[in-house]
């Protein structure tokens, strides 16, 4: 028996958003710690990782270990028809090839329950080694958003590079060429709106821009974005959920041949 | 010209 409730259900409307043009089907994992998921994208160049710890739901039972395989458009559809202010509860019973989402209405006056298909999913769930990073990156995450979409316009990659001087955004394109510093900005009204750079040594990759754009539809779970360099591994772009935990996505560089 | 590596590469299945 599973059944899990949320008081804040606008967080899980906007996980799906943030997920579901990136992984079309993944495994959802129910277990004692949380509700968490781990998936790749179809090209296997990037990977999600959620979590919801259980703390954060008003109720939490989860009687074992189960693994949920759910097509991610179709949950966002479901999820859509929950209001921003709903609470929502996702039920599930023991050896049930279904889930329940329930929404409830602040007031209590309206309650709807859709019910999705389970779907197998043969998914392999990969070991993501504790790493020391190069340079560690916090900034607002509207900034970083706006970055990369303005990017995406000039060219198809981003360099990113730390430095003493700051983080450096280039990308080049048919039409020319473009650079975004941003420095270290801590002389800031609120902490949310600052820049904070972390470099243990420089640090310059590249990567495809169309994946920092579709991680981007996370910017509404967070104020801020916190971006993980290291040349030996792949880029973390963290946004953490208040009181719940965080979605991680991860994005392998490309390599000059 | 830039070779996309696999996220596969870095992390090994559980």
């Amino acid at each position: 028996m599973l059944e899990l409730r949320l008081v804040q259900g606008s967080l899980l409307k906007k996980v799906l958003e943030a997920v579901k043009d990136l992984v079309n089907d993944a495994n959802f994992d129910c277990s004692a710690t949380g509700f968490s998921l781990q998936a790749m994208d179809s090209s296997h160049v990037a990977l999600v990782a959620l979590l919801l710890r259980s703390e954060g739901f008003e109720h939490y039972r989860c009687d074992r270990n189960i693994s949920m395989g759910m097509n991610l458009g179709n949950m966002a559809k479901m999820l859509k028809c929950a209001g921003n202010d709903d609470i929502i509860t996702l039920k599930a019973d023991d050896g049930s090839d279904v889930v329940t989402f329930m929404f409830e209405s602040p007031t209590q006056d309206k309650i709807a329950d859709f019910e999705m298909k389970l779907m197998d999913i043969d998914s392999e769930h990969l070991g993501i080694p504790e790493a020391e990073y190069h340079a560690i990156v916090r900034m607002p995450s509207s900034e970083f958003a706006r970055i990369c979409k303005d990017l995406s316009s000039i060219g198809d990659t981003v360099v990113i590079s730390v430095t003493k001087e700051g983080v450096k955004f280039s990308t080049r394109g048919d039409i020319g060429t473009a650079n975004i510093v941003c420095r270290q900005n801590t002389t800031v009204d609120k902490p949310e709106e600052a820049t904070v750079i972390e470099m243990n040594e420089p640090v310059s990759l590249t990567f495809a821009l169309r994946y920092f754009n579709s991680f981007t539809k996370a910017t509404p779970l967070s104020n801020t974005v916190t971006l993980s360099l290291s040349s030996e591994l792949p880029v973390v772009v963290e946004y953490k959920i208040a009181e719940m935990g965080y979605i991680r996505f991860y994005l392998a560089p490309k390599i000059e041949d | 010209p830039c070779l996309q590596k696999n996220i596969l590469y870095y992390f090994n299945e559980d």
